[in-house]
């Protein structure tokens, strides 16, 4: 089956729509297939791979917990390749509505694995997380094979993380004993700002070989290219956030390969 | 009593820690008292004004569940009239911990209104949310007077804002009729930067004159503050980012006065 990727941070606003959207892609141009699944109530993967909000009938909240035709619910991208379960608000009710169900904790992991998804061939799945730790971000990393930690190279991203590592480490223990993570890439880095210099030695320093070597920099075209619903590598393919994407999918697929 | 005000948007890494922090001590210089609440788990809000994370044996979470002494859970800050009550991870709980409480939705209503509050003669309250529209949210927009919303210069930002409006309108029809909307303040605005001026021309024209006039620009000095337990109008007084939080703060407090 696909390598299972969960894009997670608890920290608001650190790149984890944009790291997903735009590995996706990455991985596309390479060869692979992928899909992403929208696990945040925000539909801002869904918005940045062209499914229009008022176009999303059938969603991840109807993969989690209503027995739904995959050809209703994955839906293809303006991209060859690459296809998106989108997301809307209905996932923030959640938490509250599965309080009762017992399993609900593993509902992303079953609907991953049914058989009916066998015939996609995927070969990876990334999973863009909502910033919480709560349940739908829990579903996220008991589904996963690994976490990529998208991390801001500010000051109160660095704090976050060490809560994040221990509730990665209780889900590895309680739920998913082969959880392991996948990577932290420094995403918005400005190798001119001390701060930025700063956070990298410091994660380099702290966490060694699991910071990718590809550091995605701060660049317009990267927040812009999402108003166009398109990954950066095809809005503006030159472009230095589109060149370090393709580096991060390149870097990921060679640990993926070798292992 | 005094003026509470929920900073708040779902999406995150928009500046609401930034802005709590920051608009309190704006406030502050101008003569005011000034209580923020850190109502996110993450306490950010709590690092950036100084409180150790060991350091936080009463939290937020206190306030909210126990009979707890304000003393204990109202901690002085370095800044003379600027309190805070910080927040642990214990926060994150509050969600599950609290579904059978009735009055689950009230309790930071309630704690805010005890008379034991009245001695502490604040002009302002500013309630720090986290990225959601949780059970946290919602206690803060149900104890607020007004919700002040800062929205981030960037294409995604200005996705969430119309759930966000919905979901004000909502807690205003069931549970806090008075509820109104503090404004919409940029951030990280960068005027050499299109996407910087189409969101705030998208912004003027759907949101007229709730938008503040005052627009906080990106100032990497405003990052660096929280490394050193500082807002930026302590850790670098003459930065155009401690400028404008300064001329934000006169702008909200003319509102108030007005009014
Ligand atoms: N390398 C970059 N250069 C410039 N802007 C970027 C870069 N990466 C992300 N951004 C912008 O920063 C903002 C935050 O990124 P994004 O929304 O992907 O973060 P997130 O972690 O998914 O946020 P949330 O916590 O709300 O889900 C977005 O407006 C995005 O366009
Ligand atoms: N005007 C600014 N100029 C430069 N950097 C800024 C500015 N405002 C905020 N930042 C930085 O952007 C990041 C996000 O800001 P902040 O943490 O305040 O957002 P938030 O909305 O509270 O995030 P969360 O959703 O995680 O609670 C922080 O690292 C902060 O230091
Ligand atoms: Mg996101
Ligand atoms: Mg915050």
């Amino acid at each position: 089956g696909p390598k299972i990727i969960a894009v997670a941070n608890q920290k608001g606003g650190v790149g984890k729509t944009t790291t997903a959207i735009n590995l996706a892609a990455g991985l596309v141009e390479i060869g692979k297939r992928v899909l992403v699944v929208d696990l945040d109530p925000q539909g801002n993967a869904s918005t940045g791979l062209g499914i229009e909000p008022d176009d999303r009938e059938y969603t991840t909240y109807d993969l989690l917990v209503d027995e739904v035709d995959l050809h209703d619910v994955i839906r293809q991208t303006a991209i060859d390749g690459l296809c998106i379960v989108p997301a809307t608000v209905d996932l923030s009710s959640a938490d509250i509505e599965l309080i009762s169900n017992e399993k609900r904790s593993f509902l992303l992991h079953d609907a991953l694995r049914q058989t009916a998804m066998d015939a996609y061939h995927w070969d990876y799945v990334l999973i863009d997380c909502p910033p919480s730790l709560n349940l739908l971000t829990v579903n996220a990393m008991i589904a996963a094979h690994s976490v990529l930690i998208p991390l801001q190279s500010e000051f109160f991203a660095l704090e976050g993380l060490s809560q994040l590592m221990l509730t990665i480490r209780e889900v590895r223990q309680t739920a998913n004993p082969t959880l392991r993570i996948e990577g932290v890439v420094l995403t918005m880095f400005d190798a001119r700002n001390n701060l930025s210099q700063q956070v990298e030695q410091d994660a380099r320093d702290n966490l060694g070989d699991i910071v990718f070597r590809t550091k995605i920099p701060r660049n317009v075209r990267v927040s812009e290219a999402p108003s166009f619903a398109q990954p950066v590598l095809s809005y503006d393919a030159a472009s230095k956030g589109a060149e370090a994407y393709r580096q991060l999918a390149a870097e990921l697929d060679d640990n993926n390969t070798k292992a």
